[in-house]
């Protein structure tokens, strides 16, 4: 059994949710934060069979997208004469994927 | 040192709280959903030492039960004339339980 | 690849965060509740190089501090003569730090 930790954008998360009880696979959701951006994301917990990882990351690939996200970073604060820092392009992936080994698995 | 991961209904968070603080072991709560009736429900960290996880598991097992849920699923889009589909019923399971080993461990 | 669950207070997490951001460390931050005191608190999980582990939990070490908190037990129910417990102090420490080994990572 493994555990598959994926983070991606709340964009794709509806998608993925679906694309993953189509195949059969179950999962579960959580709501998270993007440590840099501090813009909303879902992290998925994924419980696979060893033999299906393959899959899952192959239907997390086909359902979350890169994109590019406009930030504009903090202005210095306390010096109002300092102009606003220029909105910056930053490029957001589709998914950070972590899959760990689980040495024990139930259901009840 | 094991990280348990354990997903339960929202109903029997509390009493499996209560009854891990009774035995004193430490455990921290999440809000999540699921996957596929995407209802709430909580997914709990409980990290013990190696000989307690069945011990943990025990006390998961007595305060979380399984249920049915009544669920109606989505009436296909646009077609007004569509009759409703008819309500299914789902059984939900007490607890899905993950046990992770623990490389290191710190606490400060 | 290892994964590091870090679960901190929240009066720490905006300090731990911007830590990570500036050496460079990626995370991603999630809300929490302690499963004693029920006062909300983040889970932390961060993604690093086997051999940035140590520095990572220095970085924790260095933002998230030990308090006191005043806690007043729930008074016994329904017998209105009780008297209020008197309020007891819990020391919450400043953070309690999971490492696990990830089998595979990937981004995309
Ligand atoms: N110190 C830094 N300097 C410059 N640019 C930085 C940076 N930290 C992050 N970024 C950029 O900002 C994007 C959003 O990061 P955020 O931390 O908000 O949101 C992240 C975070 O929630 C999670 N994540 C990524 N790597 C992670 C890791 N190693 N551990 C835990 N979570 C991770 O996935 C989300 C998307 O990450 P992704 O790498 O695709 O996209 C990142 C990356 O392109
Ligand atoms: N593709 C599908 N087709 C037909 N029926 C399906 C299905 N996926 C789920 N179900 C049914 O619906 C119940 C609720 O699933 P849900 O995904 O909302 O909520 C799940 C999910 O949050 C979590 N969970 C279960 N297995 C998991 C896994 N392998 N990985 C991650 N989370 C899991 O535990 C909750 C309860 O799961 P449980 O299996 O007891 O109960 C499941 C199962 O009986
Ligand atoms: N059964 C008990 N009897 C007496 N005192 C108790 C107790 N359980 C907890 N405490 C005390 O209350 C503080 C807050 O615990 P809480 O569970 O709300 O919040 C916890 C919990 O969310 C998490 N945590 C700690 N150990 C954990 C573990 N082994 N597994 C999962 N989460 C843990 O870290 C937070 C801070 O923990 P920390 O140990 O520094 O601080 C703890 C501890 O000093």
């Amino acid at each position: 059994m493994r555990l598959v930790i994926a983070v991606v954008q709340d964009k794709d998360s509806g998608r993925l949710a679906a694309e993953l009880v189509k195949r059969g696979y179950r999962a579960t959701k959580l709501a998270s934060t993007g440590g840099f951006l501090k813009a909303g994301n879902t992290t998925f917990l994924i419980g696979v069979e060893n033999d299906q990882v393959d899959n899952v990351v192959d239907c997390i690939r086909h359902s979350c997208r890169a994109r590019e996200q406009v930030v504009t970073p903090f202005a210095p604060v306390g010096n109002v004469e300092a102009v606003m820092p220029a909105p910056i392009a930053v490029q957001v992936g589709g998914a950070t994927v972590f899959v760990l080994d689980v040495e024990h698995f139930e259901h009840f």
